[in-house]
């Protein structure tokens, strides 16, 4: 399934984290790349830029602040009719199964707040999707991030932490965090029908969820006294004659 | 006496320490991800330096091997009382992660930091 070069997995494959984490996460061979164009992979390689070294080295200085980084892409588009000069998209985000191995730090949605269509530019903004309730707010954890961004002055990255860890974290079985993604045409603009296929919802907007492993382990051995290692090292010899 | 007898013991162990270039030592390795099959998975980086620790182990494991106090019984054991149990091995001590850029089956890019990835020194053990 990982593909070349075939390795004969013993039973207790479960118990090696790597091969698992191959097995489970890993694309088939035979189904090739999975396709992540535009700004997204741009924006996870320049997060890896600066997180690690051209060898892979994580960086002293990285401000990643986790050691995962999941970049999710919505599943579904729905684009509602125009109303007025309001565009919307409901826009689905599949949210993996919980791992106690991983601790949630923070996650984020990444969005364009400028989106420029049929010559037009319009503002933007997201917020939670909920039922009849036009009027829906993020929380006040839901503000535009002040941290230092990779994003051009067309993106906003917003904190949705709180929303996500009180709405749907510790929910079990499927979870889909579902956003409207809203933009309105310039006031004075005449109201066109401007088509959202043009665009696609990955490319617009895209969800970052940041990770720390829980489980880092750092095994010490505690070594013979020194006194003991040197008089080892000075007179092995004298210390044979001793043992025998 | 003691140290005729001692002679004898050791002959194998001298030839197990063998010349200066045969010591346990780290030996720099570089691999492509594309050689390991993985290419279709990571997207970054596109060489990997796992490293590898080879060489025999000294008869006396010294300080700076950090060998622990079983490895040193062990090489005792296997010096003085029964050369069926075999002398400590050449094996990493130290590691230092890797960051990886992957593409999961899903279309989800990964950013993650694997731990014990690199060799950076080695131990008898």
């Amino acid at each position: 399934k990982v593909g070349q070069p075939s390795i004969a997995l013993p039973a207790e494959v479960p118990t090696l984290p790597l091969i698992l984490e191959l097995l489970e996460e890993a694309p088939a061979k035979q189904q090739g790349k999975p396709q992540v164009l535009g700004h997204p992979l741009r924006y996870m390689l320049e997060l890896y830029q600066r997180s690690a070294d051209a060898h892979g080295h994580p960086r002293e200085n990285r401000t990643i602040g986790a050691t995962m980084v999941r970049l999710v892409k919505p599943l579904t588009n729905v684009a509602r009719p125009l109303r007025g000069p309001w565009h919307i998209q409901t826009l689905d985000f599949p949210l993996r199964s919980n791992r106690v191995k991983y601790q949630l730090v923070r996650a984020t949605v990444v969005y364009r707040h400028q989106l420029h269509l049929s010559h037009f530019n319009l503002s933007c903004y997201v917020e939670p999707w909920v039922q009849k309730s036009p009027t829906n707010q993020f929380p006040s954890s839901g503000r535009v991030s002040s941290k230092p961004s990779l994003l051009s002055k067309a993106w906003t990255e917003m904190d949705i932490t709180q929303h996500i860890r009180q709405r749907l974290w510790n929910h079990k079985g499927r979870r889909v965090l579902r956003l409207r993604f809203v933009c309105q045409q310039p006031k004075d603009s005449e109201v066109l029908e401007l088509r959202w296929h043009g665009t696609s919802s990955l490319d617009t907007v895209f969800l970052l969820l940041y990770f720390n492993d829980t489980h880092k382990s750092g095994q010490k051995t505690k070594l013979l006294p020194r006194g003991l290692e040197e008089f080892m090292e000075r007179d092995a010899s004298l210390l044979l004659r001793r043992v025998r | 006496q003691a140290g005729s007898m001692g002679s004898e013991v050791l002959g194998p162990s001298r030839e197990r320490e063998g010349p200066e270039s045969n010591q346990c030592s780290l030996h720099p390795f570089q691999v492509s991800f594309h050689q390991l099959g993985w290419d279709h998975w990571i997207i970054a980086p596109h060489l990997y330096t796992p490293n590898y620790c080879k060489g025999a182990c000294p008869r006396v494991l010294r300080y700076g091997l950090n060998s622990p106090n079983h490895a040193i019984i062990q090489s005792l054991v296997n010096e003085l009382v029964d050369q069926s149990v075999p002398p400590p091995s050449c094996v990493p001590y130290k590691y230092v992660p890797i960051s990886l850029l992957l593409i999961e089956a899903n279309g989800s890019i990964l950013y993650k930091e694997y731990e014990n990835m690199i060799a950076q020194s080695c131990t008898c053990r």
